[in-house]
């Protein structure tokens, strides 16, 4: 009873009423079955005080510190029909998420809002989305090359050199065009963008995007200025708002790729809308 | 021209990765805009040429387009839907495939009326759902209309309207949205969504 459930279709998800944090994604059709939770946080940059590195344009450097949760429990509004089911939450006053089921899609569609990044504490801010599953991954997951074959990534090595982690989490961190995904004997958890953004798994079972950032301190790479674009309406600015959407699946062990080529296709290449007024009798249907 | 330097700074380094101040990124935000309207204009004539009845390929005239196209549909700046439908006209909506498969998908569009029927091109009735536009939606719209356009949002639109549509492959179909001939119709066309009360 402490659980809603939503999904027209073969997929569903579960949400505790009380936290209001995904608990479960499931699919009656496949019987994939994945307890896991979502959730956002976000990575302190570095100022460069520590060794004279900041984070900025080019480098992704988080000051040593955990990433901060930015809510363990986000109230709900449930909406439901026929086509599809939605969940709306606010993280915070700067984070809003929808996640949409379809009635004959078979992955979850989360559609993020997020900003404008809060700086007034004097913190750069980089904001990720977490999906945390009991997969036993053994630190291996997968990302894409420019949209091409998923290369295999293990955490904290590569396979033609000795590496030494000096970064944990940036060291990590792989460039994605199209997704990332990581699996267990039985299950694989797919997650695919819709922008080129950075991913990784810092922990077994977790995966994590990069969505947003807002920095204070330049990288002295070369672009001389601080991430930290900003719009203007009357003279008055704030910081960046970035909409975007990513999609999420569970196949069985193997079955996942059809998916992620599929989706990832029409992705890349939604419908294309286009809107008239002309009398119906003009037309050439289809 | 402007297609041209669009697809120049899609391939520039700085402009892809975002390591440019912010002037220059801005200058690249919007030749890229403007391409991609280029772009939109040829589109929109192409689809024109397919879609006109007695009309072959050869004979039409590219220019000659009735199609407009929102770029800023997720944040609900959608103008042709939001206008009012003339009398004895519906709001056409052309859905066009580039993949080689057939799709079905749900759209969604901003409307300001949910007293609304949606035909295909048999005149068959779709079904259709609405859900109100969230705050966080309304607020992104108006804020980043007023920067990037200038232009104070007139009438809000008040819904989404969700409908299922199938499209073959490299193909188009077209879909009709009207009004529905009486007031409260819409539960026989679509579903209202509602809040779960819990």
């Amino acid at each position: 009873n402490d659980t809603i459930e939503i999904g027209p279709g073969n997929l569903k998800l579960s949400y505790s009423s009380t936290s209001g944090q995904l608990k479960r994604i499931y699919n009656s059709k496949t019987g994939v079955d994945v307890p896991i939770q979502q959730s956002y946080l976000w990575y302190g940059s570095s100022d460069g005080g520590e060794d004279g590195q900041a984070s900025g344009a080019y480098i992704f450097r988080p000051n040593g510190a955990l990433p901060t949760v930015v809510s363990r429990s986000v109230p709900l509004k449930v909406i439901r029909g026929s086509l599809l089911d939605e969940v709306h939450q606010q993280f915070s006053p700067w984070i809003y998420q929808v996640t949409r089921l379809y009635k004959d899609k078979e992955h979850a569609e989360v559609e993020f809002t997020i900003g404008p990044i809060p700086t007034n504490d004097s913190v750069g801010k980089e904001v990720i989305t977490q999906l945390t599953a009991n997969l036993a991954t053994d630190k291996v997951f997968y990302t894409d090359s420019n949209g091409r074959d998923f290369l295999k990534r293990v955490r904290n090595y590569r396979e033609d050199w000795n590496l030494t982690v000096t970064q944990p989490e940036a060291g990590n961190y792989y460039p994605l065009n199209l997704g990332i995904f990581t699996a267990d004997k039985k299950s694989e958890l797919s997650v695919l963008v819709d922008r080129a953004t950075g991913g990784a798994s810092i922990k077994d079972g977790e995966l994590e995007l990069m969505l947003h950032r807002r920095l204070l301190v330049d990288d002295s790479r070369g672009v001389g200025e601080a991430l930290d674009e900003s719009v203007c309406v009357n003279g008055t600015c704030e910081g960046l708002t970035v909409r975007g959407n990513y999609y999420v699946s569970i196949n069985q062990l193997g079955a996942g790729a059809r998916w992620r080529r599929t989706t990832g296709q029409e992705i890349y290449s939604p419908l294309v809308l286009a809107f008239s007024h002309e009398k119906l009798e003009d037309w050439t249907a289809s | 021209y402007g297609l041209g330097d669009a697809l120049g700074i899609a391939q520039h380094h700085d402009a892809v990765t975002g390591t440019a101040k912010q002037h220059t990124t801005n200058d690249y935000a919007k030749r890229l805009a403007i391409g991609a309207s280029e772009a939109e204009i040829m589109v929109n004539s192409a689809l024109s040429c397919l879609t006109k009845k007695n009309t072959s390929g050869s004979q039409c005239e590219l220019k000659d387009s009735v199609f407009r196209q929102c770029q800023l549909l997720n944040i609900s700046f959608c103008p042709p839907t939001e206008e009012d439908i003339p009398q004895g006209k519906s709001l056409v909506v052309v859905v066009y495939n580039p993949l080689g498969w057939n799709r079905t998908d749900i759209v969604k569009i901003p409307v300001t009326d949910a007293n609304l029927i949606v035909e295909d091109s048999l005149g068959n009735s779709i079904e259709a759902q609405y859900a109100s536009l969230d705050n966080v939606t309304i607020n992104l719209r108006n804020y980043y209309t007023e920067a990037y356009l200038g232009q104070s949002p007139k009438e809000v639109p008040k819904y989404w309207l969700h409908f299922q549509v199938s499209v073959p492959p490299l193909g188009w179909n077209t879909y009709f949205i009207s009004k529905a001939a009486g007031k409260g119709n819409n539960r026989r066309y679509g579903y209202f969504s509602e809040d779960n009360p819990q």
